[in-house]
């Protein structure tokens, strides 16, 4: 039997000072926490989901819990889980009201015959397996919504240099 | 955006990637994370990988299967990770990171933006870091 490893990014962009520390205390935990998934037996799958739902909790991360928000003020989520023993993938894309959307992209590789839902048609399918839809306000931190508040008025400052080091995913 | 990949006991590897996207980005913009062989893929064969950084330089690249293909070339997984970013940052101008690991538990936390917050657990121990060369 071999040894189980588990790995964790939190985002590559040009992380502030104030939230560094934050930043690092935040990958460790979502570490250590699917690494306790391996150590009882959990699959690789199961693992790299439950790390993933911690950093998405985590406000600090852009990611659930502490999205950014679109032109409109809005929150729309992205993601993907991939299992390498099947090939089996599941993603969602632009989901809004869902917190860990991460989980919600499982449960189209495992409920459904497709690879991506996106938009309204995901968030139907999370209202039909019973996910919980949460509030946008849920989903923002105040940090987020001054700092929406601060680029909006020069929008197009930051689209011209789309991508720069403030401007990642 | 988060992402995570492992492998456990049986060799098996996954990965996922989620993300908010980029504040203010037009309504219904879509990046490389949720896009299989883009923002993360995993094969049994040569291991798992999320990405993170510019999406659209990420989409242009395919990297997560890009740093794979260089895996099954016999690239180790960190001087795979290096090529690829490389590569995306001298055809499309991104930068962004990686995170990868192989069947046998090679793993690699690899970056060319000026941070990126990761963190490993394997064989009991916690590598974590978030500057270069940490």
């Amino acid at each position: 039997m071999m040894s189980a490893v588990l790995v964790v990014h939190g985002g590559a962009w040009s992380i502030p000072d104030e939230i560094a520390p934050a930043s690092v205390d935040g990958v460790k935990a979502a570490a250590r926490h699917g690494s306790s998934v391996l150590k009882s037996g959990g699959s690789a799958l199961d693992a790299v989901e439950a790390a993933v739902r911690a950093l998405e909790d985590n406000p600090t991360f852009n990611a659930g819990c502490g999205a950014t928000l679109n032109i409109d003020g809005e929150v729309e989520l992205d993601a993907i889980i991939v299992d390498g023993r099947t090939l089996a993938s599941g993603a969602v894309s632009c989901v809004k009201n869902i917190a860990n959307p991460v989980s919600l992209a499982r449960a189209v590789m495992e409920k459904t015959s497709h690879v991506m839902l996106t938009g309204k048609g995901a968030n139907q399918f999370a209202e039909s397996i019973g996910f919980i839809a949460i509030p946008t306000d849920k989903l923002v931190t105040e940090y987020e919504k001054k700092q929406w508040e601060k680029h909006k008025k020069y929008l197009a400052g930051v689209m011209e240099e789309f991508n720069t080091k403030w401007t990642h995913d | 955006t988060v992402g995570a990949v492992a492998v456990d006991c049986a060799g098996n590897v996954a990965c996922a990637t989620s993300t908010g996207g980029i504040r203010n980005k037009m309504v219904g913009r879509v990046g490389d994370s949720p896009v299989i062989g883009c923002g993360g893929y995993a094969d049994n064969s040569s291991g798992a990988v999320s990405c993170t950084g510019h999406g659209e330089s990420i989409l242009k690249v395919t990297l997560a299967r890009l740093i794979l293909s260089h895996v099954e070339q016999g690239k180790s997984v960190a001087d795979a990770s290096r090529l690829s970013l490389q590569y995306m940052g001298d055809r499309v101008q991104g930068a962004g990171g990686t995170i990868v690991v192989s069947p046998s538990g090679q793993w690699a936390a690899t970056f060319t933006t000026e941070r990126m917050a990761w963190a490993a657990a394997a064989d009991g121990v916690l590598w974590f870091g978030i500057n270069p060369e940490e």
